[in-house]
């Protein structure tokens, strides 16, 4: 099975 | 005072369909240099970011910044109302809460306006880390789109591995498995029919089909279609409009549980 991370995870907010 | 004219009204009734599949409402930000838009969709699972650059326009004008927050569900339906040939300008007073759409015919007999009323939305601005992508794929949109669309057939992911002989996309389901390759052909008659590949090492990532799907509606927009891809960080998907800008799409790969 595989997960799907938010982009969250990769882009911070500004 | 904002005002953008758009000889090629049907571009923008493109760009739009190209994001009202992810995005129920969204911010356009209106400034000197051009037109642009980030937003995610409301799962945080994808991104799109837009620019349209001011020089794009046949006549742009933008006193000082605005942003347009605009429900895009009925945006799509006032830009139904213009003809694929009708000339757009957008229009905004500094600090309204409305924004005009004049819809002009190319020989001018018929001029139709349309108001619509802004929103204020609590937008998030992402910030996008420059990278340099271990895989960079171009290759016709239009098959991007049929790949996209014939493997969400067979599962809810598509796996696309890349070396520098070709690309692969994968799907797995319970009927069974697809598989689709592509080899790099840069020699073709028509450079929009080339598939290049730009690899410094070789990726393999697994993403959600239906996002993917979403991505291809902006085909009619560009002839090629480019993927950057590196392990562990979102794909980029970007049409490039001619002379004008990009849309790209932002989306995270699935990771193993």
């Amino acid at each position: 099975t595989s997960k799907q991370p938010t982009l969250s995870k990769f882009f911070t907010a500004q | 005072m904002f005002e953008a004219r758009l000889v090629q009204g049907a571009l923008l009734k493109k760009v739009l369909e190209s994001i009202k599949d992810l995005l129920n409402e969204a911010t356009w930000e209106c400034a000197a240099t051009g037109i642009s838009l980030q937003a995610m969709d409301s799962s945080h699972v994808s991104l799109v970011a837009l620019n349209l650059r001011s020089d794009g326009f046949d006549k742009y004008r933008c006193d000082r910044n605005v942003s347009l927050g605009m429900n895009l569900t009925n945006m799509a339906k006032i830009m139904k109302c213009a003809s694929n040939d009708d000339v757009i300008t957008i229009k905004a007073q500094d600090d309204a809460d409305t924004v005009t759409f004049v819809f002009e015919t190319p020989n001018q007999e018929k001029i139709s306006d349309y108001e619509m009323k802004l929103m204020n939305l609590d937008t998030e601005h992402l910030g996008i880390p420059d990278t340099d992508y271990s895989c960079i794929v171009k290759m016709p949109s239009v098959e991007f789109q049929r790949i996209c669309r014939d493997l969400s057939q067979i599962g809810d992911s598509v796996v696309i591995s890349c070396t520098k002989e070709g690309v692969k996309f994968s799907a797995a389901g319970d009927l069974g498995t697809g598989n689709v390759k592509l080899a790099q052909n840069a020699n073709v008659d028509k450079e929009e029919e080339a598939v290049v590949i730009e690899m410094q090492e070789p990726v393999s990532l697994t993403f959600a089909c239906r996002y993917l799907n979403s991505f291809t509606k902006a085909t009619p927009l560009a002839p090629q279609v480019q993927l950057s891809m590196s392990s562990d960080v979102p794909l980029v998907v970007e049409y490039k409009l001619e002379d004008m800008g990009y849309v790209r799409y932002y989306l995270a790969p699935k990771i193993e549980d």
